[in-house]
């Protein structure tokens, strides 16, 4: 395992985000 | 009801995944392509197209680190993922959760449900059992057909390609339900960083894409990727994780650039990320070959006596019959039964298993061709028919009695009699001689009666008649007895008298004197 440099997620890019605005409800169909 | 008129009430589109057995199992390309964005600027941009040949026998959803991983919000490398089932390429998947690790959507991993996400409206990509690529809007009741169940299935989100042509804005009005709200999601979609997508083109062959990048720095945005793939004839196609999740192994190695950092932040690593999408060698149906094959390029090669494609039928299955067994060395047949295919029963004189035992039957009895049993002809019997009927006894089995009269033998097979001394019989020369005597007699009796008139009543009858006489006469007799004593008892019984004066009797006097006598009263 000490030769994994784990990464520092730093580049997150998700499309739905709380820091960006209010929190988004996603559909459901059933 | 986000969804365009035009497609009606289908959200999703089919294709029947390709099969060409005979080609490789994919075919990775790397391609170095300069991006003009919007505002008229150039970029560089590098990444891999796969095109998979055969995806229903190739491809695979795993759970990161192996099944159950989605289970305990694992994370894992796509590299040590990509080694539990020695992934060809192996590309990062669907979301997750980066602070709990938990895996986001719909998930069936080779036939498993691993995840349901109950109808959730973003773009999926899946396979059915029956090889159909599915990509779209699918709704809970689609994610647990039966039917023709999944058994590759991934969420997205954006759908980039729908029959050819750029899907994301119906994408964003689909997957968002307040469009005020899809300011995020409209920068999600419009800044460049790494990316990777799914989609299929013409053929059904499936295509992965991977693109190296930064968030606003390098890479492609969503509208690039859609029309970078409409350029190479992909039909349709959904976004999947991006950014520092953004990772293509090859042949177990990376071979993308990570956006993340390490730390120490001098170098790039590959984030641990949830479901992989892996492109391994074609996997056989079933997958072990029933135990009875080993599996080469999705192709069973079976044992010795055992059938394709699976494995899983002997080859003399149907061709043993009903008088054999099918093993793995032929057919075996019961007992009595030969030949190739045990068709043929044991040839005469022969019986039992294999036909490798010899009948014993004698004076020509059949043998049962199974436990070799004889079966005696009229006039035999005994375990090998070796044995004469005795005396008196005839027929099959020597079960008959002989009906001759008078001790006259009968022949042992017809059961009919002799009169006369039959040699062979072994019957004494006297008794023949009495058999003989009596018959003549016989016959001659007969004769005569037959032609001596017939009397009117037989002897019989004659002899009930004297019988019912002489009973008649000894009940009159006795009747005549009992009624002869009756009169002797009443005389006695009656033993007073009554005088009468007589007149006269035998010439007395008139004035006559009163005088004893008798008279009986009957």
């Amino acid at each position: 395992c000490k030769d994994i440099r784990h990464s520092s997620d730093d580049d997150l890019l998700l499309p739905y985000t709380k820091s960006h605005g209010p929190s988004h409800s996603h559909r459901y169909v059933r | 009801d986000c969804q365009p008129v035009a497609h009606g009430t289908v959200t999703h589109e089919t294709q029947a995944a390709s099969k060409h057995s005979n080609s490789p199992v994919l075919e990775s390309n790397i391609f170095i392509s300069d991006i003009t964005d919007d505002s008229g600027t150039h970029r560089w941009v590098s990444g891999h197209i796969t095109e998979v040949h055969d995806p229903l026998r190739s491809v695979s959803v795993l759970e990161p680190g192996g099944p159950g991983g989605c289970a305990h919000n694992h994370r894992e490398l796509v590299e040590v993922t990509a080694k539990t089932r020695k992934c060809l390429v192996a590309q990062n998947g669907g979301y997750f959760d980066t602070h709990t690790g938990q895996c986001l959507g719909n998930i069936i991993s080779d036939g498993k449900l691993v995840r349901n996400s109950g109808g959730i409206q973003n773009a999926q990509f899946g396979i059915r059992k029956d090889g159909t690529l599915v990509f779209g809007y699918l709704s809970e009741d689609d994610i647990l057909d039966q039917e023709n169940p999944f058994v590759q299935l991934i969420s997205g989100v954006v759908w980039l390609l729908r029959k050819g042509e750029i899907y994301i804005n119906e994408s964003i009005q689909a997957e968002c339900d307040k469009t005020q709200e899809t300011g995020n999601f409209r920068h999600f979609v419009d800044v460049i960083s790494a990316r990777t997508a799914v989609g299929h083109d013409k053929e059904g062959k499936l295509i992965l894409f991977h693109v190296d990048g930064q968030t606003d720095v390098r890479g492609m945005n969503l509208w690039q990727v859609a029309k970078f793939l409409k350029d190479q004839n992909v039909m349709n196609a959904i976004n999947l994780d991006g950014g520092g999740s953004a990772t293509y192994v090859l042949n177990g190695s990376l071979a993308s650039y990570p956006s993340d950092h390490c730390n120490p932040s001098k170098w790039r690593c590959p984030r641990a990320i949830s479901t992989v999408l892996c492109i391994h060698e074609r996997l056989c149906q079933p997958e072990d070959c029933s135990g009875h094959g080993r599996c080469v390029e999705g192709q069973c090669v079976c044992q010795h006596g055992w059938s394709t494609p699976g494995c899983a039928n002997l080859t003399c299955q149907a061709e043993c019959g009903e008088h054999g067994i099918c093993t793995e060395n032929g057919c075996v047949c019961d007992a009595g039964w030969m030949g190739l295919y045990c068709s043929q029963v044991c040839t005469a004189g022969l019986y039992g298993d294999g036909c490798n035992q010899t009948c014993t039957c004698a004076n020509g009895g059949s043998c049962d061709p199974v436990h070799g049993r004889c079966t005696c002809p009229a006039g035999f019997h005994g375990d090998s028919c070796e044995q004469e009927c005795p005396i008196g006894f005839y027929g099959l089995n020597c079960k008959q009695l002989c009906q001759c009269q008078d001790m006259c033998p009968c022949d042992a097979a017809t059961g009919s009699c002799n009169t006369t001394y039959q040699g062979e019989r072994n019957i004494s020369l006297h008794r023949a001689g009495h058999c003989l005597a009596t018959q003549m007699w016989r016959e001659w009796r007969q004769e005569e009666e037959a032609q001596a008139p017939r009397p009117y009543l037989s002897e019989q009858s004659w002899l009930v008649v004297c019988s019912i006489l002489a009973t008649s006469l000894l009940a009159s007799l006795t009747g005549n007895l009992i009624q002869t004593c009756r009169k002797c008892k009443a005389r006695r019984q009656r033993a007073d008298y009554s005088y009468l004066p007589l007149g006269e009797i035998n010439g007395a006097t008139e004035r006559g004197e009163m005088k004893s006598g008798k008279v009986l009263f009957q």
